[in-house]
């Protein structure tokens, strides 16, 4: 553990937290894929199959049933109480177009060909395109609530960090995780437009608008 | 070294 990848998992968390806490304030999911939130669940349930046969750390195990536990929640929350306000005529990316490719490439790029390990790159994999159907709706849309800018603020700084923390970790330990690398990096940089118009316009005080 | 076993990030 180093302070990068402490701070980013904390980014991580607070994300989350965030969007929970827009849900309840505004009573509306309005403006949130449900799409990426379902890929979220995929993400996290895949990844952390470890659970039931590994031992990492107390923060480790926390963190992982935290984050399965708060998506799971998040979509629940979509599907009931704040159902009337999601609008799936907007939320239209073909998460086939997703799914299917990240299991190609996870049956080709693993550290291991067994199951366990073939679910793990596909997480990191769907992981690094998740957000596309978020991106995707904002850019339909046009404009978002200053509170939903936060959200995908945060889950930006979140995977921003975790670069420094593999810079970090190849000049203390030694360890390179390529696939991990690689994937972070594409999903980092899906988030550089996003980043230049919160910057310019909503850490400015103005609404998160795109240019027409 | 490439961490084949125990993925110890989140």
């Amino acid at each position: 553990m180093n302070l990068f990848r402490f701070l980013g998992d904390t980014a991580h968390l607070a994300s989350i937290l965030v969007l929970i806490h827009k849900m309840h304030t505004t009573k509306s999911c309005r403006g949130i894929s449900f799409k990426t939130q379902a890929l979220y669940v995929a993400v996290f349930v895949t990844r952390y199959l470890d659970l039931f046969y590994r031992w990492v750390s107390l923060y480790n195990f926390f963190m992982k049933l935290f984050f399965i536990g708060s998506s799971c929640y998040i979509l629940f929350l979509m599907k009931t109480k704040f159902r009337p306000t999601q609008d799936p005529a907007i939320d239209t990316f073909r998460i086939e177009y997703l799914l299917g490719p990240c299991t190609v490439i996870a049956l080709i790029f693993n550290y291991k060909f067994s199951p366990t390990e073939i679910l793990w790159s596909f997480s990191i994999f769907l992981e690094s395109v998740a957000i596309l159907p978020q991106l995707f709706l904002l850019q339909r849309t046009g404009e978002a609530e200053t509170i939903t800018t936060h959200y995908l603020a945060a889950l930006g700084i979140y995977r921003a960090l975790y670069i420094p923390n593999w810079i970090y970790r190849y000049f203390t330990e030694g360890v390179v995780d390529p696939i991990a690398i690689t994937a972070g990096l594409v999903q980092t940089g899906l988030y550089i437009d996003f980043f230049y118009v919160y910057v310019t316009k909503v850490l400015q005080g103005q609404k998160f608008e795109l240019p027409a | 070294e490439t961490s084949t076993e125990g993925h110890d990030e989140l």
